[in-house]
C-alpha cells in the first residue's frame, strides 16, 4: 500500500523504527511510549548511528530515506554489539 | 569492516559443513552449488577450506525454516529479515538458517541464496556486519546485484583475512592463522596445575580469568571459548584479583589492587575504576583475593587472606561486625581463596589448583575438585 500516505503511518513507522534500533542497534526495550522519547537525545543519538551504519545522511529522524532502507529485506544479525 | 565481540573464529584450516534440509523453492543441486559457490568465495583469499558432510554434526549446519525454529529468534515471514548465521564456534555456532518465507530463486527474480549465503557464511567464519555499503558483509540485501560481477569488497577481504590470513599461495605470511602470543589455550586448559586469578558467571555463563586471557563457559557446549579480556573490555586489567556478578543489576564487578571496574555485557560501565575503600573495606585492606555474590540472600563476600568481609547489596553497604574469619563460617576452606563464583546453590572456592564446591546452608564442602573440572577435560 502507499507509503508515508497517511497520519497513521507515522505510528507504523515509528514502530518499524523501535523494532529495528531494539534488533539491530541495541536500544533498550524498556516498553516506554517510544513516539513520546523520539525526539528525546538518546533515541536520536541511535538513530544517527543506524544511519552512518546504513550510509544515510545523519538526519537523526525517520525521513523517507531511512524509512526505505529498513522496509528493505536484510540479515537478520544485528549490526551492532553483541 | 567488524567481528563478532572477542573475534571469535575457527582454530583450525579445515571446516566442515552439512546442509540439513533443503528449500521446496529450488532443485537440491541448485542450493547445493550455490552453498559451495558462497563458501568458494571465502575459500579464495584464505587458508581455509571446505568439506561436506551428509550426516552428524558439522561445524557450520546449514539449514531452512520458518517462524520460531529452535534458537529463540524466529523468522518473520515473507520479506525483513532474509536469514541469521552465529558466529564460530560449537553446537549452534557457526550455524546458518535461511528464512523459507522467502522466494529462493538462482536469479535475482527472488531472493538469490547465493548472495545471501555468501553473506551468512560470513557470519558463520567469524565476520560481524559492515557499514561499507558495497561489502558482502553490510546488512541490507541488494536485489539489483549483478549476478556475474558478484566478489569480496575490499573491506570484505581484509576483514577475513583479519582473522584467518592470506591464502598459502601469498610468500609473505605463513599458512597458518596468525595466532598471538597467547599460550595454547588447550594444553594449559587442562593442565593439572591449572590456578584461576578469578572466577565470576556473567549472564549464565561462567568466565574464569587467567593472566591476560579468560574461557568462557557455556553450558550449552563442552568445550569453552579462549579470549583475550581486552578483545572484550579493552580498559580492564589482566592478571585481576577478583571478580563477581550482581545478577539483579546485570552488572559484573572486577578488582584489581585497590580499584575494582563495572562491565554489563561487553560494555564497560562509565565512572570506574573506583576505589575498594568506597565499598567500605578499610584502609588497611590494599587489595582483595576473591569475592563472590549470593543473588538469594543478596550478599557479596570478599575474601583478604584468612579474613571475610559481607557486603549487604540491598542496603549497599558493608555489615558490622566484619572481619570475620574465613575458617569460621565457611569450614573447610582454610587456605588462601584464590577465586570464587556462586552457581546452582553452591559456592565454588578455587584455591591453587584445587576446588571446594561448599554448600552455603549446610555450611560444609560437598567435594573437592580439580580447578578446571568445568573445562570436560
Amino acid at each position: 500500500y502507499p507509503l508515508h500516505s497517511r497520519a497513521g503511518d507515522e505510528d507504523s513507522g515509528m514502530e518499524l523504527l523501535q523494532k529495528y534500533l531494539e534488533n539491530y542497534y541495541g536500544l533498550a526495550k524498556d516498553g516506554k511510549q517510544f513516539i513520546r522519547k523520539k525526539t528525546s537525545s538518546p533515541v536520536v543519538k541511535k538513530i544517527q548511528e543506524m544511519q552512518k551504519f546504513l550510509g544515510l545522511e545523519m538526519t537523526g529522524k525517520l525521513d523517507s530515506s531511512t524509512m526505505d532502507v529498513m522496509l528493505k529485506p536484510r540479515c537478520g544479525v544485528p549490526d551492532v554489539g553483541g | 569492516f567488524t567481528t563478532f565481540p572477542g573475534s571469535p573464529k575457527w582454530r583450525k584450516n579445515h571446516i566442515t559443513y552439512r546442509i540439513v534440509n533443503y528449500t521446496p523453492d529450488l532443485p537440491k543441486e541448485s542450493v547445493d552449488s550455490a552453498i559451495e559457490k558462497a563458501l568458494k568465495v571465502w575459500e579464495e583469499v584464505t587458508p581455509l577450506n571446505f568439506s561436506r558432510l551428509s550426516e552428524g554434526e558439522a561445524d557450520i549446519m546449514i539449514s531452512f525454516a520458518v517462524g520460531e525454529h529452535g534458537d529463540f529468534v524466529p523468522f518473520d515471514g515473507p520479506g525483513t529479515v532474509l536469514a541469521h548465521a552465529y558466529a564460530p564456534g560449537l553446537g549452534i555456532n557457526g550455524d546458518a538458517h535461511f528464512d523459507d518465507d522467502e522466494q529462493w530463486t538462482e536469479d535475482t527474480t527472488g531472493t538469490n541464496l547465493f548472495l545471501v549465503a555468501a553473506h551468512e557464511l560470513g557470519h558463520s567464519l567469524g565476520l560481524f556486519h559492515s557499514a561499507n555499503t558495497e561489502a558482502l558483509m553490510y546488512p541490507v540485501y541488494k536485489s539489483s546485484t549483478d549476478l556475474a560481477r558478484v566478489r569480496l569488497s575490499q573491506d570484505d577481504v581484509e576483514g577475513i583475512q583479519f582473522l584467518y590470513g592470506p591464502p598459502p599461495a601469498s610468500p609473505e605470511v605463513p599458512v597458518v592463522p596468525t595466532t598471538s602470543s597467547s599460550p595454547e589455550p588447550e594444553s594449559l586448559m587442562c593442565s593439572p596445575a591449572l590456578s584461576f586469578d578469578a572466577v565470576t558467571t556473567l549472564r549464565g555463563e561462567f568466565l574464569f580469568f587467567k593472566d591476560r586471557h579468560f574461557w568462557r563457559k557455556s553450558l550449552r557446549s563442552p568445550e569453552p571459548g579462549f579470549y583475550l579480556i581486552s578483545s572484550f573490555w579493552p580498559s580492564l586489567p589482566s592478571s585481576m584479583d577478583a571478580a563477581y556478578e550482581v545478577t539483579n543489576r546485570d552488572t559484573v564487578f572486577i578488582f584489581k589492587g585497590n580499584q575494582f571496574w563495572a562491565v554489563r555485557g561487553h560494555e564497560e560501565q562509565v565512572g570506574y575504576p573506583k576505589s575498594i575503600h568506597t565499598l567500605g573495606l578499610p584502609e588497611t585492606v590494599g587489595k582483595i583475593d576473591a569475592a563472590v555474590s549470593d543473588k538469594v540472600k543478596k550478599k557479596t563476600y570478599f575474601f583478604v587472606e584468612d579474613k571475610y568481609w559481607r557486603f549487604d547489596e540491598k542496603k549497599q553497604s558493608m555489615e558490622p561486625g566484619f572481619p570475620r574469619k574465613i575458617a569460621e563460617d565457611f569450614p573447610g576452606v582454610d587456605s588462601k581463596v584464590d577465586a570464587a563464583f556462586a552457581a546452582f546453590g553452591f559456592f565454588y572456592f578455587f584455591s591453587g589448583s584445587s576446588q571446594l564446591e561448599f554448600d552455603p546452608n549446610a555450611k560444609k564442602v560437598t567435594h573437592v575438585l580439580k580447578s578446571n573440572t568445568w573445562f570436560n577435560c
